[in-house]
């Protein structure tokens, strides 16, 4: 079972986009995917087609303890794709949790009750470095990190890189960065360009061949509740997510 | 003298694009402009042209009493532009700041102590709402609220105004929307155009009739350290800046 958080505390760097077009391409191979929510925004909860209001139970119920993980499991529009949704109170858990010992643990613990074997669980990581993200580094063995091709987003990343270490030296060995992935990339932009090079010279190997082109019908794709397969199949960003997930696929045998 | 906070904890909705490039605008006719970075990125202080790791004295010392904000102020190529800049050490403030009296309202009196007059005071927040921000909202009169023209952008919407809402019924009575700016405009994008016309929809006469558009070199100038006037002066984005000062200045009579 791979385990992956998709995690980059700047906002807007196309993480929820990942993980719910990854997420529906890994299915339709055949996979079993759980997509788990961590963001109290919900995004990808949305992108799903579900309502957050709606939602009873939520990533907010399991985390605080009053609900164990398999209950709170939604089925999507995707055969073999299942849904940890989340909703607004979720962000009030980063609060309540502050107390507990072992705080960064508690989602790793409550991922132990899943009755059910999926290939693959990704988390969706709300734009923070606080206890929700911690709790996904704790309990997943890969990150993949998204970045958008511009010049603020070489800025945060010595933060996100040391908060990973941290984790890795004294809550989690395991965990390791498997995939850095350059989001919203235009050939014809400078600036597109100076970055993915800059991404490539500090993260060489890690940094995945396919990159996410700049494409209209990935930002309509979520107020549809779609996926981009589904929404604009023959579209670029279908094409993107289609070869990144082949990337991801091929890494099967190596991590 | 007008006191404004630029927010949204969105990321990357054009806050710290918004406030640079409106701020070297205004200082250009004369006015005598104050920035502060409240950002522990400190991307106002790094689109300035300045290095935050070579920053001595910042709004970090000046929050937690170590330097009066006088002190801390630094001057920008721009005549008549001074910056209060951020560094990394500003996120520690959150939490040294959290079992302080009043911790709300720390910017506030610091700003008491300011010896020269300035005829702006424009805040960059981090993207989210802390205590950070809960302090601009308390120092400011006026919040200015940009918003990208995607999905996303309307959803956390009710949560920025629930907190402006809180602020000013317990904390800072004058406190009122002044402004909301759609940013990365492309009038060719279905998306854009959807969202433009819900956000005209639910703030009305608050949108300005600026749009600030899609331009690549708006991304481009951060990497330069200057502001759009100078980096690309007939540019679009030059272009909308100058266009969305003027809707500001207009507003001196009757805010
Ligand atoms: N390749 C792309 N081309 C065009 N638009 C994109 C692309 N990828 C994502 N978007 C759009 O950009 C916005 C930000 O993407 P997304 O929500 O996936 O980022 P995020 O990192 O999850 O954001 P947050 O930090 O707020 O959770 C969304 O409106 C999305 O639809
Ligand atoms: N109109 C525009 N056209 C193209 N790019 C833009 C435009 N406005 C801003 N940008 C770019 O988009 C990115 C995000 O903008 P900006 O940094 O101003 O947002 P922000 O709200 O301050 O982000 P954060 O929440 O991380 O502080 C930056 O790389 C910026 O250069
Ligand atoms: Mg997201
Ligand atoms: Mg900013």
């Amino acid at each position: 079972m791979r385990k992956i958080a998709v995690i980059n505390q700047k906002g807007g760097s196309g993480k929820t986009t990942t993980v719910v077009n990854t997420g529906v391409v890994l299915a339709r191979t055949g996979r079993k995917v759980l997509l788990i929510d961590l963001d109290p925004q919900a995004h990808t909860t949305i992108h799903l087609g579900l309502e957050p209001p709606s939602v009873n139970n939520s990533a907010y119920e399991v985390l605080v303890g009053k609900l164990p993980i398999q209950q709170a499991l939604a089925t999507t529009q995707e055969k073999g794709l299942f849904l940890l949704p989340s909703k607004i109170e979720l962000a009030s858990a980063e609060i309540e949790l502050v107390t507990t010992v072992g705080r960064e643990a508690v989602l790793r613990d409550a991922l132990k009750n899943l009755r059910q074997h999926f290939d693959y669980i990704i988390v969706d990581c709300p734009p923070s470095l606080g206890l929700l993200t911690l709790n996904a580094l704790t309990a997943m063995r890969e990150v993949l990190i998204p970045i958008q091709a511009e010049f603020f987003a070489l800025e945060g990343l010595t933060k996100l890189l040391q908060t990973i270490e941290i984790v890795q030296q004294r809550i989690n060995r395991d965990l390791a960065i498997t995939g850095v992935l350059i989001t919203m990339y235009d050939e014809r932009k400078n600036i597109c360009r100076d970055v993915a090079r800059k991404v490539k010279e500090h993260f060489k190997d890690k940094v995945f061949r396919t990159r996410i082109r700049e494409n209209v019908r990935l930002a309509e794709a979520p107020s549809f509740g779609k996926a981009i397969l589904d929404f604009a199949p023959s579209s670029h960003g279908s094409e993107d997510y289609q070869k990144l997930t082949r990337e991801i696929i091929r890494q099967e045998e190596h991590v």
